[in-house]
């Protein structure tokens, strides 16, 4: 058999980094689940969750669904236009896992319309 | 739309001409050169259309207003890429010019002769971030340009409204850009 082209090899290769939220669709808030703080993590990157702790320079977050989490999921919900629930629904989480740029949605000045507050400034 | 906090864009005296160059080391061995700056050629023609700022290409890299690079993990700028999907790739605002692409992604300039599953669109991720280089941050709107998220195999290149009053909201309009005329293409493809 001719080895496989790289587009082939492509085909087999799928990225896990957020795939494996999936596991945290319609979990309620309170509920404490292994990873969530992976999740939060992500909320973090993109501008949506400021953290409580800090160890040396690694920012950590704990594996509660808690009601500092939750306004995080509603302001996401809000920027990128989901139905705002502040639950982590099918499209909500549908949205998480999609590949995006990796910019963050905080560093923002509001449209005149007055999208959304500031959370805070990027190096970018 | 919305713009980067202090709301920064390109401040030369108008007409604004910015170059933009590939860089000779990170690049991708599966595309030519010449299909990438094919990609990246109507990437910013787009834009270029709604505004009164010009791109050109040029092959000095280090003096390039915006310069173009396909980079894998850590790159340097205290953003690593991911692997297949996850990140696509960032820009920086006005007046940076950095712009980086995963290299780790399966690029495609054509989606009908790509076969991979997990494909991105080049020229879509392209307009995307030159939209960053230009001063714009993430839209709420779905069908927006600036919207965050590109699902693989998926070709978005159009400008919409969102993106289009934003823009020129920084740098005016292009004498020759009807808005009406993108009022109704948007009137007729949302029916």
């Amino acid at each position: 058999r001719p080895a496989p082209t790289p587009s082939e090899m492509a085909t087999e290769t799928l990225n896990a980094t957020w795939h494996n939220f999936s596991k945290f669709l319609d979990a309620p808030r309170g509920s404490q689940l292994l990873g969530m703080s992976d999740l939060k993590l992500y909320f973090h990157r993109f501008g949506y969750l400021l953290p409580k702790r800090k160890i040396n320079t690694t920012v950590t977050f704990s594996d509660e669904f808690d009601e500092e989490f939750e306004s995080a999921v509603v302001e996401y919900q809000k920027r990128l236009g989901l139905e705002t629930t502040g639950k982590l629904d099918k499209d909500t989480m549908e949205t998480i896992m999609a590949p995006r740029c990796g910019m963050s949605d905080a560093a923002v000045h509001p449209s005149p319309a007055g999208l959304t507050k500031q959370l805070h400034t990027t190096q970018h | 739309f919305s713009y980067f906090y202090g709301k920064p864009r390109w401040t030369r005296p108008s007409p604004i001409n910015l170059s933009y160059a590939f860089s000779p080391d990170h690049t991708l061995d599966y595309l030519t050169s010449k299909q990438v700056k094919a990609a990246f050629a109507a990437a910013f023609a787009r834009w270029a259309a709604v505004i009164p700022v010009s791109f050109h290409p040029t092959e000095d890299y280090r003096s390039a207003d915006v310069t173009i690079g396909f980079f894998k993990g850590d790159h340097g700028d205290g953003e690593p890429f991911d692997g297949v999907l996850g990140v696509l790739g960032h820009a920086f605002s006005p007046e940076n010019g950095r712009f980086h692409l995963d290299a780790s992604e399966r690029w495609a300039v054509d989606l009908s002769e790509e076969k991979s599953k997990v494909a991105v669109d080049l020229e879509s991720v392209a307009t995307h971030e030159i939209g960053h280089v230009l001063g714009l941050a993430h839209s709420s709107v779905k069908e927006a340009i600036m919207y965050p998220s590109l699902k693989p195999r998926t070709k978005k290149v159009d400008l919409r409204i969102d993106d289009v009053e934003g823009v020129q909201a920084l740098y005016g309009s292009n004498p020759n850009f009807k808005l009406s005329s993108l009022y109704e293409s948007d009137m007729y493809s949302n029916g």
